[in-house]
Formats: structure tokens, C-alpha cells, sequence
């Protein structure tokens, strides 16, 4: 079982290096375990280097900074152990413009693999989906509107069967 | 596996039967005002995946029942329509193909009365059957990493060390 | 003493009413005593009635509508007992576009009687700022500059003493 | 009473001396990317304003100290230059008249030891002085409502009725 949680682990912090380094481009994110080389004794600390800056624990973070470990940590699991769906609401309340953009982006990607329902407040995100579901409420009633992305105005009725 | 899409019977803020869908195989943004029941739609999937009512930001399965000044249902409802599929090549108009027969659906009532029934393809069924089911096709609701709730994103990659054990070691 | 935190109460709950209706269009707040009329004995609680749903306690609202109960509060805090500064750091992360805009206006209207340091993320409230400071960071080591939201381009330096 | 400038000399992202103000007797934004410093600023003025490291997301005084590759001073300061004003009708150009003599400083110097020093009008002074200075011109410390942090204001309007007694009675 051990050499199972390591191998696993090695792949794991392998892939999260990988994925913090792509969305933060410059920034540097290592999972390592609190004892050296025995993830079992102590468990396992994350340490993230943002860019051009020297390393640190993540408490010591801004709150977008912590908000892009954590993602660059859920892409890289999912590498490892796949779900085929993630829900996400408002991910993306920490982030600056460009964050928000970039994330929506490593989604996207990630999309290729497993089916997203994202929520957000933040216009930047809407630009990357491929289908819409519009909120609004009346009268203290919520109602729903699908939208494809690429034919906008289309609305997407289940029984009317079209974009399937 | 899919969500072909989710219909909400008196859920929550949700009056009446609204059906929210086809959804895309990729990317899909749920967007509207603040309080305008976008979370609510999260918490209809964590009810049909058989979560406590503590989870779905309500103490009782009765408060998820909708009540308005218009409308004051016994029961609600929510049912979820899965499928498999296909991947298709990019220059597919759909991008992706159904597997023959693979559709099925999971339903879960709550009455005021706090009871909670489950359903699959319409015939009743017992929660565990329900846990069954998704696991089988790779929803493992034991651990929650597919699962980022309103708030919660910045304390992933906080997590304590050795527990709670979900973080790291819990899943593999 | 009860009877003057009685009177201030008595204040302060008022006006949240107000500022609440006032934010939200439409929505009602009500702080209440937990025991009736004695907000002595187990102190206070906060009811919500966002617009044109049924009364609810805090917790049952969304974050958005959360954020709005308590900047209600803090401004109704501030029109009984004014501080002459205040500091608020992305106040607006859960607020939609709209409610960012809104709440923007309401900061900048309160600054007619108090000096406000506000952080945010959202281009919505830079549009209502007098002066604002943009801050970027590079090899590790934060950088500032001054600006006036009114001579945009023209920066604020202290020593060149323009506009004070 | 008015902030009009504030200096950060190798405060956490801050090397060196950086100047932030003039600032407006009115509405003040910050903006930049994520990690750029802009809580650092509100941290800047807590330390000023003589709180705790834990509020200022520090263990220890001295983890306030700029370290970078570049640069690794031994000790941090800040200096908050404050004004009392009156304001002028709107017509007038810049808004508001400084009152005469009303100027003062307030300044902390944190060490690499975890040393603290404290300064009124550059002269040393205690913590003590520092916090009656405040308080005669209107910035009460023992509460916090004038101070909201990241990640805190959905917290305001839900804090438990009794305790913490800060939310209303406390101030009353
Ligand atoms: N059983 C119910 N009946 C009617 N309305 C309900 C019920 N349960 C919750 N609500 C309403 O749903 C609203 C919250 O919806 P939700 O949390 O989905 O909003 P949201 O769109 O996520 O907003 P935000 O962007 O602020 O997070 C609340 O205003 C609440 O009053
Ligand atoms: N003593 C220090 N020396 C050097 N850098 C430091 C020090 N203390 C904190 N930092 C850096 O400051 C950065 C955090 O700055 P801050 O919290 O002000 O960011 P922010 O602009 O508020 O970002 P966000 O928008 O994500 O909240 C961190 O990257 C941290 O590495
Ligand atoms: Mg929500
Ligand atoms: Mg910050």
C-alpha cells in the first residue's frame, strides 16, 4: 500500500509542478511530504515559489495566489484520477482580470477530458464556455434559460432537441 | 459520462418544474445576479448525490422544499439524466457520440415531512443504491475533489497536512 | 446603560433598514433582539428579507446577499458613530457586475464624511474612485503609483506637492 | 481627520522606500494583479496602528521584514503621515482645507530580532502613546469595524448574537 501512495504521490507532485508553472507562468509549486521521503508519517505540505519569489508555505499567499495552488492541485489529481464531472462555483472570486481569463482557459482545456459546470460572477469566464445556463429570479422564483455559446440567442430546450 | 441535463421540481428557489440543459459534454457557465439561484443548482446535484441536508446550506431536508408568497409545494424534486459517450474528432458538429442505451436517470423527492426517496429510471430505489450506481460510473462520492463550493476554493491547497485525509492520501 | 444602547440601537437598526432597502432596491433587514426587547439578555440577530422573498436568517442567503447584509450594517454602524477612515480590502468579490457598480457608489457617497482606502479587484468600482494607487511587482518587490482618477496619466507625487 | 500619505521602507513586498499618496480626503482605490501587495498596504497600516503579527498574517514581527533574492535588510518601517482637514464646498478645487499645525506622524520600525519601536512625530515613543494618539483623533483600535479584511465581510452581518460583542454592543 505504501509503495502504491508513493508512486501515486511522485505522479501527483510531478503534475501539480507542472500545472502551477503552466498557469502561473514563472511561478514554481512543490507537494512534498512534512517527513522526507514518508508521506505516510506526517502527511504532505504544499510549498509554492510564485514567480520570482522565494518559497513559501501557503498560508504565506495572497489570496489569488492561493486560489491558483489550489486549481493547479485540482488539475493535477485529476490527471492522476480522473472524474468525468467537476462542479466549480465561483472559482474565480480571488482572481485579477487576467487570472480569470487564464483559468477559464485551463478549464477549457481540461474540458476535453470531463464535463465542467462552472459558476461565476466574472464576465472574462463566460467568454470560454461552450454552453450557457442564464439565472434570474422574479417574484422570488428562479428561472433558467440554455444558451449554446456559438449560437448565441439559440436558446437550448431539451425537448425541442437541438444543439444536442 | 455526461449530464445530458437536471430538471428541478420546487427546489429550493426553483418554483414549478424548471429543466436546465442539454448541457454541453465540455464547458458549461452558470451565470445570473447574486441570489438569483445559481448555487441553488449545485445543491440540486449534491441532493440527488444522496449529500446531507448540513451540506446543502440547509439544517433540514423539509427547508429545501421551495416556499414563496405564491407557492407553498409539499414535496420537491430533482432529476438528473446522465449518458455515456463518445468522443468524436473536432470537425464532428456534436463532438461527441451517445453509447446506445446508456442513458438513465436518478431522482431524489423531499417531503416537509423531512422524508427523502430516491428513484432510478423512475422505480424506487434505496440510497445506497444511488452511491452504487454513480461509483459505477466513476462518481466516487466518498471524497469531494470534484466538488468546489462556493468559498471553499482558497482552502485546498491549505489543507492540513495529515488530515483531513480527503486532501491527498484519502483517494489514492 | 441599557437605556442609552437601547437608544442607539433603536438607531442603528433603523437605519439599516434603510441602507439595506436603499442597496438592495427592494429588499428589507431587520436587527432584531434575540429575546424581544432585550438585546441585553442574548444579544442581537440580523433578518433578512431580500427583495420580494420571505424573512430569512443570514445564513440561508446567497454569498452575494450576505456581502450587501453586512455593508449595510457597517454603514448603518457608520452613520451612528462615524470613524473618520475606513479600509476595505475586495468587499466586492461575491457581488455580481451591477451590485459591484451599486456598492461603489454607496462607498463613495459615505466618503463624503470619511476617508476610504478600498482594494479591489473589479473595474466597476475604479470607475467611482477619487485618486487610486495601482501596484505591480517585479523580481519579487512591490512597486506603487499615485494616481488621480480625475487627470488620469497625471501621477501624485508627494514631494512634487500637485494635486494635494 | 485624513491619511495623506503613507511610506513603506522593506515592508514585506516592499524594498526599499515606497511612497503611496498624496492620497484623496475621499474615496481611494488600489488595484493590481494578484500578489502584487495590495493587502500588504492594509497590513502596512495594522502594524502601524499597533496589532498583533497574527493580524497582519505573520507569525512573528520580524517575518515582516522584505526578503527577496535582491535584497534582505534588517529591519522594516512605516510611516503614516495623517492630516486634520475641513471640508470646503464642492465648487472648490481641491475639496478641503488642512488645518493649521494639524499634521502628525506615526511610525513603527520592526527587526529582524522581532524589536519593536514605535515613533510620534519621529520621535520614539511607546505603544501606548501610539494607540491614546489615535484614539484623540477618532480612530478607536479596541473595535474593528473601520477594518474590513480579505475574506471577512460576508462574516460581518452573520456573527453570532452575543459573542463576539464587538458587532454592536461592544461599541455602543
Ligand atoms: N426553499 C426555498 N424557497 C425559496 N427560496 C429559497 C429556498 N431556499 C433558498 N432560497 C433562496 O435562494 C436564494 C439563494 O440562491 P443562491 O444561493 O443559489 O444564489 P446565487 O445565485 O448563488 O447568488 P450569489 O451570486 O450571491 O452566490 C436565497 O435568496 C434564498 O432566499
Ligand atoms: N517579508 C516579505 N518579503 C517579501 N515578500 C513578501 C513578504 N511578505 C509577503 N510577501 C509577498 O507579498 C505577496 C502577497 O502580497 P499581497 O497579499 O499584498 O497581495 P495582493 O495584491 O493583496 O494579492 P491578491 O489580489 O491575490 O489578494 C506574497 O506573494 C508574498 O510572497
Ligand atoms: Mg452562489
Ligand atoms: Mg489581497
Amino acid at each position: 500500500r505504501r509503495t502504491t501512495f508513493e508512486a501515486g504521490f511522485d505522479v501527483i507532485a510531478k503534475k501539480l509542478t507542472e500545472m502551477y508553472q503552466m498557469i502561473t507562468l514563472g511561478g514554481d509549486a512543490r507537494l512534498e511530504p512534512v517527513v522526507p521521503n514518508d508521506p505516510f508519517e506526517k502527511g504532505v505540505n504544499l510549498s509554492i515559489r510564485p514567480h520570482e519569489k522565494p518559497w513559501k508555505p501557503i498560508q504565506h499567499l495572497s489570496g489569488g495566489e492561493k486560489t491558483l495552488s489550489s486549481l493547479a492541485l485540482v488539475f493535477a489529481l485529476h490527471h492522476y484520477k480522473p472524474t468525468p464531472i467537476y462542479f466549480m462555483d465561483e472559482i474565480d472570486a480571488a482572481l485579477d482580470e487576467s487570472n480569470v481569463t487564464r483559468i477559464a482557459e485551463y478549464v477549457k482545456m481540461q474540458a476535453r477530458s470531463a464535463q465542467f459546470l462552472v459558476i461565476s460572477l466574472r464576465n472574462n469566464c463566460f467568454e470560454k464556455v461552450d454552453r450557457m445556463v442564464g439565472i434570474c429570479k422574479r417574484q422570488g422564483c428562479s428561472h433558467a434559460l440554455t444558451v449554446d455559446a456559438r449560437e448565441l440567442g439559440a436558446t437550448v430546450d431539451d425537448d425541442i432537441d437541438m444543439p444536442p | 459520462l455526461m449530464i445530458r441535463k437536471v430538471t428541478l421540481e420546487n427546489f429550493k428557489s426553483y418554483s414549478g418544474k424548471k429543466i436546465l440543459g442539454t448541457f454541453s459534454h465540455r464547458m458549461n457557465g452558470i451565470l445570473g445576479p447574486n441570489g438569483s439561484g445559481k448555487s441553488n443548482v449545485l445543491d440540486a446535484f449534491l441532493f440527488v448525490f444522496a449529500k446531507k441536508a448540513r451540506k446543502i446550506r440547509m439544517n433540514r431536508v423539509a427547508e429545501l422544499v421551495h416556499h414563496s408568497s405564491s407557492s407553498q409545494p409539499d414535496s420537491a424534486k430533482v432529476t438528473v439524466d446522465f449518458q455515456e459517450i463518445v468522443d468524436m474528432p473536432d470537425d464532428d458538429p456534436v463532438g461527441y457520440r451517445v453509447v446506445e442505451g446508456s442513458e438513465f436517470r436518478i431522482s431524489r423527492r423531499a417531503g416537509k415531512d423531512n422524508s427523502s426517496t430516491y428513484y432510478i429510471n423512475d422505480r424506487q430505489a434505496t440510497m445506497a443504491n444511488v452511491t452504487h450506481a454513480l461509483r459505477q460510473h466513476g462518481i466516487d462520492l466518498t471524497h469531494n475533489r470534484f466538488l468546489i463550493l462556493q468559498g471553499e476554493v482558497e482552502q485546498i491547497a491549505a489543507m492540513k497536512p495529515k488530515a483531513p485525509n480527503d486532501h491527498d492520501e484519502g483517494f489514492l
